[in-house]
């Protein structure tokens, strides 16, 4: 059965789509079937998955009528994506009034389940019913934060929402806090660092993300970072964290 | 009669609330009677005001019940806040019933207006009733932009979202897009630069906001960079963006 697992910080900016799609990918080159899910109406994680096709149906759709197709396949063999676009806004009004509100992903994703390894969840940085149901529909979450102040200061937000989800969803825990953008010219960043280091000890991946221009350049070409330049430092610190990732759920 | 600004952009981590606190205190440092909003709920803004009360009222209090006063005084003498804390989310929904839903903070500053030169108020990281509040209530707005690919992909969203906004206030328009995070030395910021200023000419402030660590580093301190670091270039770059948006907007 696959796993799934949220990206998710309110946070703006965090890293939270780079994450989503390089993580997918370099589970993807490591051979493990994946999926990589749009739920941020931006749809940032659509236009860096290149999807062929000029128009193309969205989790939006998938979510509205099961019979609806929506799984498109990238130019990595091993990755899957389903996109957004910005109706996906209409889906936070009309999930309010819905019946089962915070479990209309999950029901769509109950199917899905069992073809891939891991299902990679993009969120948008927010804790509305978009993001409630990326983590009802979750196993688990990974939280990317930067060094920085206001990250610090939202990641008891993040984790408060989740452990209340913990009642609708009991299995859900956190496979990881990930420190982005990484600074080693900060004093900043390692303030930042102890500070999660101390409070959430194994919780927090031994692998960082550094800052690398790379990975800022990569969504122009409308791919990850290891088809975009795979001899970069961003590009080896993702496939580690894919590494350290497996070892922590398998 | 005091303008009403609102820093917005639904990308996540531009530099919004660095901008409007940051502009909010260099318009006071020249002397304008300025107060600063803070409308996300993350409540970032409200934590770089240092309001010394325990306990405060907020702009949530003030929509639901007008008698209720929460402008407090900050440590610059010619600035004033209205603080937000998580329960502004509540707003997110119970506005969205609401008979007038979008003028609700229209109205709460209607009487405010006079008391003050400016009114600049920090928007969260999406297009929803709380930023349509925002700029429904406003006579301008200031967009944050990284020089990244994403926060130009996100850019023709908030102009269209704004050219609509102008059926229900039509004096709305926008006062500047502002370059954040600028590093000379990456090749995208130029990219980036140069597609926004050949788009939008004019529109697009003169004054440049680079990387600066010291920005990052004031928000742990509570307070803007003019008090943080006031030798900073962060400070100095402000406080320019500040003087060239009263030679716009006066
Ligand atoms: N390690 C990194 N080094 C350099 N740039 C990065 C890095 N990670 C992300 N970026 C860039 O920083 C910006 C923010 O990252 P990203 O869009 O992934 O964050 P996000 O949390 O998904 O944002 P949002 O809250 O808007 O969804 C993007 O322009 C991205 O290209
Ligand atoms: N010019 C700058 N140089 C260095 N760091 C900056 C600069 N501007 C903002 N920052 C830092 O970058 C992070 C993002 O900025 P900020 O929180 O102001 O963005 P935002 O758009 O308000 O984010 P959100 O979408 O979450 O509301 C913060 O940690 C801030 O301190
Ligand atoms: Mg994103
Ligand atoms: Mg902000």
């Amino acid at each position: 059965m696959g796993k799934i697992i949220s990206v998710i910080n309110q946070k703006g900016g965090v890293g939270k789509t780079t994450t989503a799609v390089n993580l997918a990918a370099s589970l993807s080159a490591l051979e493990k079937k994946v999926l990589l899910i749009d739920m941020d109406p931006q749809g940032n994680a659509t236009s860096m998955s290149s999807i062929k096709e000029e128009n193309f149906n969205t989790i939006y759709d998938m979510m509205a009528d099961p019979k609806i197709q929506a799984v498109y396949q990238t130019k990595m063999p091993f990755l899957k994506v389903i996109p957004c676009n910005a109706d996906l806004t209409s889906a936070e009004i009309e999930l309010l009034d819905a019946e089962n509100r915070e479990f209309v992903l999950k029901e769509t994703l109950d199917r899905l389940k069992d073809k891939f390894d891991f299902i990679i969840i993009d969120s948008p940085p927010a804790l509305n019913i978009l993001s409630v149901n990326n983590m009802v529909a979750s196993d688990g979450i990974i939280i990317p934060i930067q060094c920085e102040y206001f990250a610090l200061e939202g990641l008891s937000r993040i984790i408060q929402t989740m452990k209340s989800i913990k009642n609708i969803n009991p299995d859900i825990e956190i496979y990881g806090i990930l420190l982005t953008m990484y600074d080693k010219r900060v004093k900043l960043t390692y303030e930042v660092e102890n500070d999660v280091r101390e409070h959430f000890g194994d919780l927090v991946f031994q692998t960082v993300i550094p800052r690398n221009v790379k990975l800022s350049e990569s969504p122009s070409f409308g791919m990850p970072i290891i088809l975009y330049d795979v001899s970069s430092i961003g590009a080896k610190k993702y496939l580690e964290l894919a590494e350290e990732f497996l070892s922590k759920t398998e």
